[in-house]
């Protein structure tokens, strides 16, 4: 028996949701962050954050195709955690970091939360 | 895959989705 792995695939698959987010095809869900708007898909919004993960699970909120996030949430930090879903890269700003930790705790994106910490430590 | 003689392919495995129409 033998088979063909596609190296590539995981990353071609991702690039290609991102182009159906960029061409809002299929979007099935807008995130109000403060007075910004967001167009994403629900399930890869749950395959990459607790929260999501909790609210599209629940039976009472799965088919709700608007949701408002906290107010302390900051826009940008957003914004960079939802471009990294889409694209596994996640932007470094020094002025934006503790803002997008501080989205990916409440994102619950433990992973992120971890690289961040260990980036501001070791920019420290 | 145990046991199983694995070829990796490094090229494109699915069409690309275009920026736009």
């Amino acid at each position: 028996d033998s088979c063909i792995q596609f190296t590539r695939h995981a990353s071609d698959v991702l690039l290609n949701l991102n182009r159906l987010r960029s061409r809002d095809i299929l979007t099935d869900v807008t995130i109000l962050v403060n007075r910004q708007q967001f167009r994403a898909h629900k399930t890869v919004l749950m395959a990459c954050s607790g929260l999501f993960y909790s609210i599209f699970t629940d039976s009472l909120k799965c088919n709700m195709n608007a949701f408002s996030l906290d107010p302390k949430v900051d826009p940008e930090g957003f914004a960079i955690l939802l471009d990294f879903m889409y694209t596994s890269r996640l932007t470094l700003k020094e002025s934006f970091i503790v803002s997008v930790m501080n989205t990916a705790i409440y994102l619950q994106m433990d992973h992120v939360v971890d690289t961040c910490h260990r980036f501001i430590k070791s920019s420290d | 895959y145990e046991g199983v003689n694995t070829i990796k392919e490094m090229g494109r495995s699915i069409h690309e989705i275009p920026r736009k129409e």
